[in-house]
């Protein structure tokens, strides 16, 4: 464990709660992507199946039961409690863009050709561009609340912080994994413009509004 | 394995 790790993992957690605590505050799912939320716990669930056969620490053992738990409980919410102010007209991705693409790819490109290891690997893929349907959505309706922006700015961030703590590993623990390197790059990068809008309307205390 | 290595990420 690293700063940066430990970092990009609670800024990770904070996005999640952010999520949630704005969902059940608000009794409204307004301006979030059902879909991104039901991929991401297609990722999670798809990752950690490893909780069954790999014991790492508490830490990890934790984490990943609260991410995997968390996805499932935003599911909930958007689809099932608060489905009334789900935005589905806005929220119009198609998952299989995402999905089978990172099947194919994950099938062809691996550490290993065995289930655990191929599902871990589309996990991966397919996190790296879940965030597509929810940044679709905003540039459909051209804005986001600030709630909203804190929790896409707080999970773009985790992955960028992971970027560090890989670089911090290869030079410390001559520890690298090219695939999570390069799908972790393609996801942060998805994020860039995103970012510039944060850092310079949402953080001067303006709504994140698109340019017409 | 390096699979045990590999995986000790969230």
């Amino acid at each position: 464990m690293n700063i940066f790790r430990l970092l990009g993992d609670l800024s990770h957690l904070l996005a999640i709660i952010v999520l949630l605590l704005k969902i059940w505050k608000t009794r409204s799912c307004a301006g979030i992507s059902g879909k991104s939320q039901i991929l991401f716990a297609i990722v999670y669930t798809s990752r950690y199946l490893d909780l069954v056969t790999t014991y790492i620490s508490a830490y990890n053992t934790f984490m990943k039961l609260i991410f995997v738990v968390a996805a499932y409980a935003t599911v909930y919410l958007m689809y099932i409690k608060f489905k009334a102010t789900y935005d589905h007209n806005h929220d119009t991705f198609r998952m299989e863009f995402l999905v089978i693409p990172s099947l194919i790819l994950a099938l062809l490109i691996n550490h290993e050709l065995t289930v655990l290891e191929v599902l871990w690997t589309f996990s991966i893929y397919l996190e790296s561009v879940a965030i597509l349907p929810q940044l679709f959505l905003v540039s459909k309706t051209g804005e986001a609340e600030s709630i909203t922006s804190h929790y896409l700015f707080a999970l773009g961030s985790y992955r960028g912080l992971y970027l560090l703590n890989w670089v911090y590993r290869y030079y410390a623990e001559d520890h690298y994994d090219l695939i999570a390197i390069v799908a972790g790059l393609v996801q942060t990068v998805l994020y860039c413009d995103f970012f510039y809008l944060y850092i310079t309307k949402v953080l001067k205390g303006k709504k994140l509004q698109l340019p017409a | 394995t390096i699979f045990d290595k590999l995986h000790d990420e969230l």
